[in-house]
């Protein structure tokens, strides 16, 4: 995936790291410390679509197969710039009850963003 | 769009660059996503926090997580990269501190409701108590038989819950399992679960379980409970029973 440089405006990935202490949250989480709240923006143009991410990999494979034969079912379809690689996190905060909590939570952070 | 989704990042607005608050929506989006995440409608409001003696006691004990030089705590990440499955149901662990009961030999604990969970089931719940040695240990016993019983259950107001016979050599930590039953009182609607410690060799054998103690002293080995718990969507249980 790309990184957002500022420089590209096709589909990349913009990292956004927050410090629970900036925002006031580091009395209720224990651990981490912050938080990568990386998103996904740019443009998809039709001759990227479904062209990263090795987990689309066979999705490209079909498009380009049908655009050599001029006729695609997918040439109307406007793909999304969205995460194509996600990462779990783990946390360890305090409840309403004061109590403890670790929780391991999937699909948490963002690591690589490609057009849908 | 605010839903919580398989996207994450769908759930963070587009933003302009230039506008100065782009920031601010950018980071109260980061906020609701963490909260939607963690099944919680608003931040917890904390008004008395665990004693960090307390709090780096339980998670060194459970390795669940170590203190920094920094003196940050820093946890083990789940190691999974990659489009993780969602899965329908979210494990958790919980630590539960003591709170001080009606009477001395009784310990109190709560555990909260989480924000739109249906069920949560109780895979495993261990009571971690600490036993201090005096110095007029009488060294002719070497274990002691610790009892749990839940009070308010049972023929004559009590249920045994558990019983462990543990070894006093020094003042230490044991864990105690709590029994399926004592378990149940913690999936349902309360989430409390009231216990009496006893332990009738302790007295002799110069050992006494650290329960709820009024004063700080002992804050660092007040007893927990760790409960390893699964949230699932009522759906997917009767879907499993079936």
């Amino acid at each position: 995936g790309l990184e957002c440089d500022g420089k590209i405006n096709i589909c990349c990935r913009k990292q956004f790291y927050v410090n629970f202490r900036d925002i006031g949250w580091s009395d209720w989480i224990i651990a981490p410390i912050g938080y990568y709240g990386n998103y996904c923006e740019g443009e998809c143009p039709s001759h990227i679509a479904g062209t990263s991410g090795s987990s689309l990999s066979f999705h490209s494979a079909v498009i380009n197969h049908y655009r050599i034969r001029g006729y695609s079912p997918f040439n109307n379809i406007k793909s999304c710039c969205v995460p194509t690689k996600l990462r779990a996190m783990s946390m360890l905060y305090y409840d309403d009850e004061h109590n403890i909590v670790k929780k391991d939570i999937q699909n948490m952070i963002a690591e690589e963003c490609g057009c849908s | 769009e605010g839903l919580v989704s398989d996207c994450p990042s769908c759930s963070l607005p587009r933003l302009q660059e230039t506008a100065p608050s782009a920031e601010s929506q950018l980071v109260e989006a980061v906020k609701e996503h963490i909260l939607n995440m963690l099944h919680l409608k608003e931040r917890p409001n904390i008004t008395h926090p665990v004693p960090r003696a307390a709090l780096l006691n339980a998670l060194k004990n459970l390795h669940v997580g170590k203190v920094r030089d920094d003196g940050n705590v820093e946890i083990e990440e789940e190691a999974s990269s990659g489009q993780a499955l969602r899965e329908p149901e979210q494990t958790s662990e919980i630590i539960s501190f003591a709170e001080a009961g009606p009477t001395q030999d009784v310990v109190h604990f709560q555990i909260a409701m989480e924000g739109g969970r249906d069920l949560t089931l109780v895979d495993q719940a261990n009571i971690w108590l600490y036993l201090k040695l005096s110095n007029k240990t009488n060294r002719s016993r070497s274990k002691v038989t610790v009892r749990l019983y839940q009070a308010g259950q049972g023929q004559d107001g009590q249920a045994l819950v558990s019983e462990k016979q543990v070894d006093i050599k020094r003042s230490g930590w044991h864990t105690i399992p709590v029994s399926r039953s004592a378990q149940a009182t913690l999936g349902t609607q309360e989430r409390s679960l009231e216990l009496r410690v006893t332990c009738e060799q302790c007295p002799e054998a110069g050992v006494r379980p650290v329960l709820a103690e009024p004063t700080d002293k002992e804050e660092s080995h007040r007893p927990f409970l760790m409960l390893l718990v699964r949230e699932v969507q009522e759906h997917t249980h009767r879907i499993r029973k079936r």
